[in-house]
């Protein structure tokens, strides 16, 4: 996923996580702080933070940098993230993203 | 009395039915009183919108639009391998083609804006529908969403976290905090026994799910019954019935113009346009205030298939067609007048684990949880709109589950029907079930959730682990909503919609969006250039007036002030130029008596009239400059 914004049409999804971030519901300060706190947590993680998830504030989107793909890097790089993740006090929450399968009515 | 010269407006039986007349939304009479969604935009989220066709060119909105798809603020839709993406263009039409060009078709609300989000042609994640929800949402009024999870029967989807708390966010900071508009089609999976309750954007109390009924009033049979619809409006049948006359793209097999669009896509931008008709009349009604109008205005019809039921607050309800047929007449009557209802209530009961085993039908496992006064003082709830059930059950084929729900009036929900393709073996995490079929009821008293199994005898046994009710409502007493209905009828004559009649709108909050515009690729090179154009010529400007100062450096007989005045004039009178200069600073002192220095106007004129500008009058008093 090269930014929040979406994807390449029709490009392959790489790892990517939604990751809420305490203390960023206030000022734009404050904002401005969780976003630095963000790209450091995002580099702890071997990802990329890609920016904001649109309005929502505090959300960020972490993805993995461009690089060889291979199965084995994949699920260590996985792994690593999610650990990182989930052991940090900061992280609300955090969610790797899914491809989500919608149709048209 | 209206006549539009587009040739498949007469064709448009939903606007207006000469075959069969009243079965169409009634919008005729409201355009005629020049409510036409002017002032208003409706965003159409999809697969893209072809802004260029002529329909959808003049009302377009570059502003509300983007493709998350690409990632750039162009919605155009890209050719695919199977001529499918012509269906957000086909929605885009229905809401707002253009009247009297000559050209297809007339939209619902054809003096609003249209802008296009482009993102359901490629991979789609979480994080991209909570972008789209919130994308433009200061400029955009209202979301059209005729997309879903899988209608086959066996789904169980919605908005994920991030979507959720888009929706929600939508409804809270959008429009300037009176709220985004969701408007959902509820799904085409009639034929495969679907129903929208396994949908979750039909079950979010933040959106109007909106079903289809054609051409005669009847359910299709592609719709889908849910307990949590909240109306239907018009689209296509089977063979034999009319579908959809709009715009459509004209790339690949379209030619501009379809009279084949059909199924509950078809249905929400109709439901969608309407609204920006109630928007146009009443700029400050919340998302709360258009889901009670829908309510109060949507108009129940015969349909013995339809089981309708009336509650306790006198709204017919049936799980086939919600609240019944959307009609534009009445949605625009009834918001010109309508004040804002009381902020949104909710009360949450604990989470009560059973861990108890469903029996097969006829027998069902029945729990109730009472809420009483106390328990709802705290938040004021008196009155229900939305009411939600979250529960976990474990069965081996969940498919086999029929769950109903009970509100205090005995009002009975459907609120998970029995799905014979759904043989997931998972049951329910913690999946939310709503209903609306208690609105305006009061909300104290025993609500019954009832589970049983349909499935034969061979399936295992199924376990209510644990459930959740939710209650969402207002303080509005019982007699406060029946008030309200009685007003709503008052004014359905059309006595108040005209332009001298308007009940005072708050202003709305300043809600500032963080990413304002982003620039494509294309547009950052094309400034580049202009860039580079603009240090080429100011190189070469400087380049000039160097050059032709070093006559004035080298002339070293004539060093004083007033005589490089005087040799600048004489140089420009034999080049033939009349400087705009020359005579205010032969009338230098005519022009100081004239007025203070901080004259309003930027220039001042001379004795003939011609305009100075001001930087002149600035050389001259501070003397001459090299």
């Amino acid at each position: 996923l090269p930014g929040p914004g979406g994807t390449e049409a029709r490009g392959p999804v790489g790892l990517s996580w939604a990751v809420h971030l305490d203390g960023a519901e206030g000022e734009e300060e404050e904002e401005e702080g969780t976003r630095q706190r963000a790209d450091a947590l995002a580099r702890a993680a071997g990802l990329v933070n890609a920016g904001r998830i649109g309005e929502l504030r505090g959300h960020y989107l972490f993805t993995r940098p461009a690089g060889p793909r291979e199965d084995g890097l994949e699920e260590a790089a996985r792994q690593r993230a999610e650990e990182v993740l989930a052991g940090h006090e900061a992280v609300r929450w955090h969610a790797e993203q899914r491809l989500l399968k919608r149709a048209k009515r | 009395g209206l006549h539009f010269n587009d040739p498949k407006f007469p064709q448009q039986w939903h606007l207006n039915n000469r075959r069969s007349p009243g079965r169409d939304i009634n919008v005729t009479g409201v355009w005629e009183r020049n409510v036409t969604g002017r002032g208003v935009t409706v965003v159409v989220v999809d697969d893209g919108v072809e802004y260029t066709i002529r329909d959808i060119r003049p009302n377009y909105s570059p502003e509300g639009s983007y493709d998350l798809n690409s990632n750039d603020p162009d919605p155009m839709p890209h050719p695919d391998e199977e001529n499918g993406n012509h269906h957000g263009t086909r929605c885009a039409g229905e809401i707002a083609a253009v009247p009297n060009n000559s050209f297809c078709a007339v939209g619902v609300a054809f003096g609003s804006r249209i802008a296009g989000i482009r993102v359901l042609d490629g991979p789609l994640t979480d994080s991209m529908e909570a972008v789209a929800f919130n994308k433009h949402y200061q400029i955009n009024d209202i979301y059209s969403c005729s997309w879903g999870p899988d209608d086959d029967g066996k789904t169980v989807d919605g908005p994920h976290q991030l979507g959720k708390a888009a929706l929600q966010h939508g409804v809270m900071a959008g429009r300037h905090g009176f709220g985004s508009i969701f408007v959902v089609a509820s799904g085409n999976g009639g034929q495969h026994n679907d129903n929208c309750n396994y949908d979750g954007y039909a079950n979010s109390i933040y959106t109007i799910t909106i079903g289809a009924v054609d051409e005669e009033g009847r359910m299709p049979f592609y719709a889908e019954e849910c307990a949590s619809m909240l109306a239907v409006t018009f689209s296509g049948g089977d063979k034999m019935l009319r579908s959809i006359v709009t715009t459509d793209w004209d790339l690949q097999k379209g030619t501009g113009c379809t009279e084949g669009h059909t199924g509950t896509s078809a249905a929400a931008p109709l439901a969608a346009g309407m609204m920006a008709l109630m928007l146009q009349v009443r700029p400050c009604l919340t998302w709360r205030d258009v889901q009670h109008i829908i309510v109060f205005t949507a108009t129940r019809y015969e349909d013995h298939h339809a089981n309708w039921d009336t509650n306790q607050a006198g709204f017919g309800h049936s799980h086939q067609h919600g609240f019944g047929l959307l009609n534009a007449w009445r949605l625009v009557n009834a918001a010109k007048i309508w004040t804002s209802v009381p902020y949104l209530a909710s009360y949450v009961s604990p989470v009560l684990r059973e861990a108890k085993v469903i029996p097969l039908a006829p027998g069902s496992l029945e729990v109730v949880w009472n809420v009483s006064h106390a328990d709802l003082a705290l938040s004021g709830l008196r009155t229900l709109e939305h009411v939600a059930v979250t529960v976990t059950i474990s069965h081996p084929r969940r498919g086999s589950l029929d769950l109903r729900l009970s509100c205090p009036s005995g009002m009975l929900s459907l609120i998970g029907a029995p799905r014979s393709l759904d043989s997931d073996p998972g049951g329910f995490d913690d999946w939310t079930f709503s209903t609306v079929r208690c609105w305006g009821e009061g909300a104290q008293g025993q609500y019954r959730l009832s589970v049983r199994d349909v499935g034969d005898r061979e399936s295992r046994v199924g376990i209510l682990e644990r459930w959740q009710l939710t209650l969402y409502g207002s303080a509005w007493r019982p007699q406060e909503v029946e008030e309200r209905r009685r007003l709503l009828e008052d004014a359905m004559s059309g006595k108040y919609l005209h332009d001298g009649f308007s009940l005072p709108c708050p202003p709305g909050l300043d809600v500032p969006e963080e990413d304002g515009y982003s620039l494509t690729p294309n547009t950052l090179k094309t400034l580049m250039l202009l860039g580079c154009f603009a240090v080429f010529w100011t190189a070469y400007y400087l380049l000039e007036v160097c050059l032709s100062q070093r006559d004035v450096a080298l002339d070293l007989t004539c060093g004083g002030a007033p005589c490089r005045r005087a040799r600048n004039r004489h140089r420009a009178l034999e080049e033939g130029m009349e400087l705009e200069a020359t005579p205010l600073y032969e009338n230098k002192d005519t022009e100081e008596t004239e007025g203070p220095p901080d004259l309003p106007n930027q220039g001042s004129r001379d004795q003939e009239g011609t305009l100075a500008p001001a930087l002149d009058l600035q050389e001259v008093r501070e003397g001459p400059v090299c």
